[in-house]
């Protein structure tokens, strides 16, 4: 389902190069748990970019689906967005002039599904990560860490074939993060594949493959 | 040091009142070093911002060295914000069109240091956080534990003697985590009073002292 041959992605700063990817291969499969864990800087939520066709690499080959990402035009990577990813980004990304609901809400139109309906599967989406007292308020009228649920809850309305959660719980007590971790479980068992960033051991035990990166490569790849 | 009584903090939200701190009362002396802990929501940003003069009390009083702070001007609070205080923002609010040295350099400028102190105590602070190779970078040019050291950084370049660290380490690894929480544990031995909060049991351990909140109420407060 997802395969990368040589995948780079470099940034030019001034008269520097930076690599924050170099040469990555991977094969993941339909329905796997795959972790991915590495130090502050590491490549990770470039790698994440790249797998959400949320970027393009510098060079090298990305397979979605057996359908190289490269060749796509802006119109088919939108849907292929819309209707096969959910993203859980690790800064959150809320529109702030909106509340919860209606920042959940958003995949769904882009879906093209009715009013009620939409509204109905966001109210779901915000129980289920434990907000359902927080429907109305705006990003700034919450706490950091109902901020991280209601992205969590914007990725997964869409009940995506392929979820990716850069570190979903970063900013959770413990209670909390296993209900979110919970959450993820239950999706894989039911056929997502879930690819999660992650820098904390306990949370990468939900998996059952471990990626570690250091510096833009994979150092190892193992079942956990 | 710090002397709440009664510290209260409501929001109104249409019809609702929600109470995110309720008589809270607190002492906290000089060079403690005190963790606050508590599940997401419990209210541990809106005491950190009530502490830090940020936000002002709906009820109860506030006094930091001695003075009510509801008493100051926007002057004085202001002069205390720059000089006694330094802030670590759970969710980092770095200036997005400076980059890394610029965005450590802001409180000495408060200060009247003269531009060539003025870098180079802002680059010290960037060593010490690890991020000697990222000072040209501006914030989306960086990875989240990177803004997240950037954050810390600025608030210790001004050796403040009172040191607000809203969740310092939720996006680093652990190594990187260590390196951070054994810059705040040096600066306790050197005299700085430090308020962290955090989800993780390890990074309270390094505190002296524990409070528990549930629900905007102190449910425990005992030493480690
Ligand atoms: N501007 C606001 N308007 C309405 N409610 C608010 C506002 N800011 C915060 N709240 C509410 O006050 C409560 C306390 O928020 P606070 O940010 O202090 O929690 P927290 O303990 O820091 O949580 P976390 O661990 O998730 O960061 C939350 O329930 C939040 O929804
Ligand atoms: N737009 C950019 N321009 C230049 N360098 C960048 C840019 N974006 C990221 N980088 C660099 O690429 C490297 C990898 O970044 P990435 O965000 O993938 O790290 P990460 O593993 O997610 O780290 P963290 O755990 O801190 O979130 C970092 O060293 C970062 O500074
Ligand atoms: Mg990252
Ligand atoms: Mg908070």
């Amino acid at each position: 389902i997802i395969i990368t041959s040589d995948l780079q992605r470099t940034y030019k700063m001034g008269g520097e190069i930076i690599h924050a990817l170099k040469n990555f291969n991977i094969s993941i499969k339909r329905e796997e748990y795959v972790a991915i864990m590495g130090t502050s800087g590491s490549g990770k939520s470039t790698l994440m970019n790249l797998i959400g066709c949320l970027d393009s690499p510098t060079k090298g080959n990305y397979w979605l689906n057996g359908k190289l990402v490269s060749e796509l035009s802006n119109r088919q990577l939108a849907s292929i967005r819309n209707e096969e990813i959910g993203f859980i980004f690790q800064t959150f990304n809320l529109l702030p002039r909106m509340d919860a609901l209606h920042n959940v809400e958003l995949p769904l139109i882009y879906r093209g599904l009715g009013r009620k309906q939409r509204l109905e599967k966001a109210k779901e989406a915000l129980v289920q990560v434990g907000l359902q007292d927080r429907m109305n308020h705006r990003p700034n009228e919450m706490s950091g860490g109902q901020r991280q649920r209601v992205a969590v809850a914007r990725a997964l309305v869409t009940k995506p074939s392929i979820i990716l959660a850069d570190e979903p719980t970063g900013n959770l007590d413990s209670k909390t993060s296993d209900e979110i971790m919970s959450l993820l479980d239950t999706l894989n068992k039911e056929g997502h594949t879930i690819i999660l960033v992650t820098h904390e051991a306990d949370i990468a035990a939900h998996a059952k493959r471990s990626i570690h990166l250091v510096d833009g490569l994979i150092q190892s790849d193992s079942l956990n």
